[in-house]
Parts: structure tokens; C-alpha cells; sequence
């Protein structure tokens, strides 16, 4: 129990050391665990130094950095069991263009380095222009939905008329 | 194991028959608000065997049958399909003769739920043990829902201890 | 007390009802109180139906449906007390561009008809365009914000370059 | 009341003295993720006299000194002017003699915060009732920050009442 604990934290910590620097373009980050002796009650806890800044607890960083963090965590416990499919629902939203370039060079390097087929859902423009191919939902009879397949030159005009 | 195709029938906002194809690389959706992108993330957790109405957004597990909206009635039945292929035969043996995989659940009001995989009757443990095996079960961190990454950042500590359980 | 509380609930939601519609552009919806007889102890539900869409819990709807109906609830307290001063700090995030066009519309009409100034932090190119005047915050050092003005012509460039 | 402009000096990531005009209207702030626009509105509800270190993202008050970065050293003050206009006359009588009032607020590291409210010594309960008379006090609802959306949508209904009790 214990063991096997501590070898996973191992394992998703060196994880997301690494995916931190990809997805932020520098800086350093580590996980951390805390408030217990035994690692079985402790709890986790994220340092992370974006570019430039000093180490912080997650939760004196601004919203966008701490989303991208908590990504590299996902991203980090993910790749210690890639699934044949990986559904990210929104994850862009509160992400500048910056990171969002970022963010969609990780998911390409994962999707044709792997298996693993992506399903990312979006209203980020940028994120849009980086898919394979796009599907759009439509409610042209309200409260019933449609699926349609888009042009990706045609996605400006998908993502948000009403 | 690929995951190949989704398709919904009565499943909250996708009352008509829909089919969602599961490609190599990176497939993306978009839409308005509210027009029905999550709902198909949910579709595809619900045919994993998710047990949890609450996580599908619901107060009761009948919540994800279609409604109805101001000019059709609600539905009695929602089903969603999930077809996969096992050619490098890497499912439970109880499933492993076979080259495509195709999981069925199926609602009906009032009754609850009802799984079959490739037309056979199956229960909701073998379905959800089928997904737990490839790594992608209800659960997994393969599916990042809506709320995920903010719950994540507002979680306490021994909150967020329990995604490495998902890793151990 | 209780006398209070329950006057606070009415004139709240009489302006809830009339922000939701706005917002959306249709649909309807209301505030009840729940879980307990008495009002002092109750919790505050919200229910609402886009337009064309059924009467829902608040936790039914989606993600932007969700955010732009307690964006309604949070501009109706504002209303029953109106400070000559409003911050709004990312509210559009989850919003299509129709949304944040209602959106900005109503913060246009709160702005001209009383006497709060707002100011309003956003990613959204669309919300940036409506603005009265911008200022972008940069980090040319790192870990060192500075405020400059920005012609609202040179927007798109300010708000996502890292 | 009106409120004129904000000036922060040492202050989390705006160490140099920077001046926020603010005008009639609507006035947009941009910038890309972590450049601080955050922070300027924390520094607005800090100088209204805001008492939670957590509410600041902080373990405690010293936290939102400028901590340094790795070309300069940490500061050991920080401080905000909050500038508004009083023609109306609208605030409690101990400074509704001004026309126009400087509120501001200084914190030293490990002492603690001191006002001066028009270079006046004053006590943070006696600030902290002049924002709450003119409706935006550090907790009142016209200052949605960037979580604030958020929580009322995931939180228990018996919590979401105390948005009412604003109200009341
Ligand atoms: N059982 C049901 N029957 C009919 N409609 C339903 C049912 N359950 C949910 N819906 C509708 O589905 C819509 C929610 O869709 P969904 O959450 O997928 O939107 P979305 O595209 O993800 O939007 P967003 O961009 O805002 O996240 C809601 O408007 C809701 O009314
Ligand atoms: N005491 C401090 N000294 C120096 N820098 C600090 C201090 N406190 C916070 N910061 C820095 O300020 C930054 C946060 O700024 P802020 O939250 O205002 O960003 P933001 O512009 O709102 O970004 P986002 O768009 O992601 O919400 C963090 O990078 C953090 O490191
Ligand atoms: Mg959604
Ligand atoms: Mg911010």
C-alpha cells in the first residue's frame, strides 16, 4: 500500500517535473507531499516557479498558471497509463495564446508519439487551427443537438453563433 | 484496443440517433454554449459503466434520458454504443475472442440499466472491469470533464492525493 | 431578521429574472429557497431554462449556460445596492462570442444608465473591442508587472504575447 | 463617491510605483497569463481593508509584499493609495469634511498594516466602514474575482444564500 504509494508519486512526479518546462517554455515545478508522516494520509501539494518567478504554492499563482500546472499533473498521472483515448473537455479556457501554443504542441507530441486518440473540446481559436479535423455541435432545433463535420477554414463561424 | 466510434440515441441533448467517429491524432469539437459538446463527453463515460449520477450532472441516473424540448416530448429510453477494436487482444477473456468490440447500455425509465456487449447480455461490473483493464475506465484520468482542472486547483491537499491512486 | 432576508430574496430575484432574460436573450428563470422552512437556514437554488430549453436545476445546464446565469445572479445583488465602482475579473471566460456580446451589452447599459465605472479584466477579443479604453499589464522583466495605455487598435497583440 | 485612481508600490508583482487611472465608463485590463491584473484587483480590495490572507492568495498579510525575482531583491513595504472623490458627500461624517480622500494603506514586514486616510492616522475598522457605506466594501458583490463565478456555481446551496445576506 504504502510502497506502492510512494513509487506512484515517484513516477508522477518526475512526470510532471518534466511536462511542467513543456507546457510553460522554462521555469521548474515539483509536487510535494504534506500534513502527514505516513504518505498514505498525507496530502499533495504543488511548488511551481513559472519562468522568471520564484517558487510558489499553487495557490499564489494566477489563474492561467494554475491551470496550466494542474495539467502537467494530469498529463503526469496519464502517462503512467496511457489510455487508447484521451477526452480534454475545455481545458484551454483560461489560457493566453502563449500557452495555448504550448498546450496543443504537448497534446501533438503525445498524439504521434502514442496511440492514444484525442477528443478536445474548445472555444479557443488557436486550439481549433491545430486539430486534425473538427466536428461542430449545432442546436439548430433548440434543445436538440447535432453533430456536423466542419472545415477547419469554416470553424470561425462554428464556435459561436447561438 | 482503439475506441473506433460513439453513437447516441435519446441521450440528454442527442434525442435523434448520432454518430461520433473516434480517429487517429486529435479530433476537435466545438460549438455555442449549451449546444451539446459535453454531453458527448458524458455519453462517452455513461456507456463506460459510470455509476454515479452526479457526475453526469444529474440528480437521478433517468436525468440522462432526452426531455423534451418545446415541440417534442421526452423520451423513455436513451442508449449509447460504443464500438472498439481488439486486434492486439488486450480485453478480459470473457470478451478477448473477439476482433471488434461493440458495448451497448441502454436506459429505460424507471427500470435502470441495461449492458450487452456484441448482443450479449453483460453486467455493469464486466463492462466497466473492460474499460478499467485498457486504462480508461469512468475514472480515469484520461477523461478530463469541464469542471476537472478547476476542482483540481481548489481541492485541498489530501484531496488531490487521490489522483495518484489513479496512478498506483 | 427574517423579515429582511426574505424582502433581500424578492427584490434579488424579481432582478435576477429580468438579468437572465437580458443575458440570454429569451428563456427564463428563478431563485428558490430550499432545504429548510425557515428562510434564515435555507440554501439559495437556482433554476433556469435557456431559451427553448426546459425549467432546469442550475447544475444541468452547461458549463457557459451555468456561468452567464450566476453572472445574472451576481449583477441582481449588485443592482439592489449599486457601488460607484465594479470589478469584473475574467467573468467571460466560458462564454461563446453570443454570450459575451449580451454580455457586454448589459455592462454597457449598468455603465451609461448609473454612475459605477467598471473595470473589467478579460482574454476575449470581443469583450476588449467594447471596452471605453484599455490598459495591458506586461512583464517585460520577469516577475515585474508594469501598466501601460493601449490603443484599443493594438489589442489583440497586448493580450496574449508571453 | 467616486472612485479616481489606485497607486501600488511594492505591491505583490508591482514593485515599481505604478497609477491606475479610473475612468467613467468601462475600463478594460488585458495582458497575457500572470502579468498581474489579478493583482491589481487584489491591491484594490486590500486597501479597502480586506482581512483574509487567504482572500489575497496568501499564507499571511507579508505575502503580498514583492517577493523579489532573480534580479532583485524582496522589499520589506508595500503600499496602496485608493483616491476617490467626495462631492457628494456621502461618507461617514469623520472624513466627510473632503472633497477629495486618499485612503492608503502600508504594510511593513512582520508589523503589520497601517491607514492614513488624507495623511491622518485611522483604525482599518474605520476604512473598512467608509467602503462598506459607499456599498463596495473589501467583500461586497461588485468585486467579482476571478474564482468568484465559479464558487456560487459549485457551491451548496445553503452557501450560496450568504449572497443574499449582501443584499439584505
Ligand atoms: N436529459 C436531457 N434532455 C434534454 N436536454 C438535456 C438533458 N440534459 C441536459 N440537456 C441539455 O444539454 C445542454 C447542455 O449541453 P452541454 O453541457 O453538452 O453544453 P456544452 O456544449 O458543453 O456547452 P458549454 O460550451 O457551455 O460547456 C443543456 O442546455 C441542457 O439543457
Ligand atoms: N508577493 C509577490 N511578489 C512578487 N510576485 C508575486 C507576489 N505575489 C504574486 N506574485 C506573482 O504575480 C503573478 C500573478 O499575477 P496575477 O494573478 O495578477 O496574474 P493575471 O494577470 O491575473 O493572470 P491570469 O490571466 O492567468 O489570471 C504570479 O506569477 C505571482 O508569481
Ligand atoms: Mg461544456
Ligand atoms: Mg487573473
Amino acid at each position: 500500500g504504502r510502497e506502492r504509494m510512494l513509487a506512484a508519486f515517484e513516477r508522477v512526479n518526475t512526470s510532471f517535473e518534466k511536462l511542467f518546462v513543456r507546457l510553460f517554455g522554462g521555469g521548474r515545478a515539483h509536487l510535494k507531499l504534506v500534513d502527514a508522516e505516513d504518505p498514505l494520509d498525507a496530502g499533495l501539494e504543488i511548488m511551481a516557479s513559472p519562468p522568471g518567478k520564484r517558487l510558489q504554492v499553487l495557490s499564489l499563482l494566477s489563474g492561467g498558471e494554475q491551470a496550466l500546472t494542474a495539467l502537467a499533473l494530469l498529463f503526469a498521472v496519464f502517462l503512467t497509463n496511457p489510455a487508447p483515448i484521451c477526452v480534454l473537455d475545455e481545458v484551454d479556457a483560461p489560457l493566453d495564446d502563449a500557452n495555448v501554443d504550448r498546450f496543443c504542441s504537448l497534446v501533438e507530441d503525445l498524439a504521434r508519439e502514442g496511440a492514444t486518440r484525442f477528443l478536445v473540446i474548445t472555444h479557443h481559436r488557436m486550439t481549433m487551427a491545430r486539430m486534425d479535423r473538427l466536428y461542430g455541435v449545432t442546436m439548430s432545433e433548440r434543445g436538440v443537438s447535432q453533430l456536423v463535420s466542419v472545415d477547419l477554414s469554416r470553424a470561425e463561424e462554428m464556435r459561436a453563433t447561438a | 484496443v482503439n475506441f473506433l466510434k460513439l453513437r447516441l440515441t435519446g441521450f440528454k441533448s442527442f434525442v435523434d440517433p448520432t454518430e461520433l467517429l473516434i480517429e487517429p491524432g486529435i479530433t476537435g469539437i466545438v460549438g455555442p454554449n449549451g449546444c451539446g459538446k459535453s454531453n458527448l463527453v458524458e455519453a462517452l463515460r455513461w456507456a463506460m459503466g459510470e455509476t454515479s449520477a452526479k457526475r453526469m450532472r444529474g440528480g437521478e441516473m433517468d436525468d440522462v434520458i432526452f426531455g423534451g424540448n418545446t415541440s417534442r416530448p421526452g423520451r423513455n429510453i436513451a442508449e449509447v454504443a460504443l464500438f472498439l477494436n481488439n486486434a492486439d487482444r488486450k480485453v478480459p477473456a470473457q470478451f478477448n475472442d473477439f476482433d471488434d468490440i461493440e458495448v451497448v447500455r441502454r436506459i429505460e425509465r424507471g427500470s435502470g440499466s441495461f449492458y450487452r456487449v456484441n448482443g450479449k447480455e453483460a453486467r455493469a461490473r464486466d463492462v466497466q472491469l473492460l474499460f478499467a483493464d485498457v486504462a480508461s475506465g469512468a475514472n480515469s484520468p484520461s477523461l478530463v470533464s469541464q469542471g476537472r482542472v478547476g476542482a483540481i486547483i481548489t481541492a485541498k491537499p489530501v484531496e488531490r492525493r487521490a489522483i495518484l491512486e489513479e496512478a498506483a
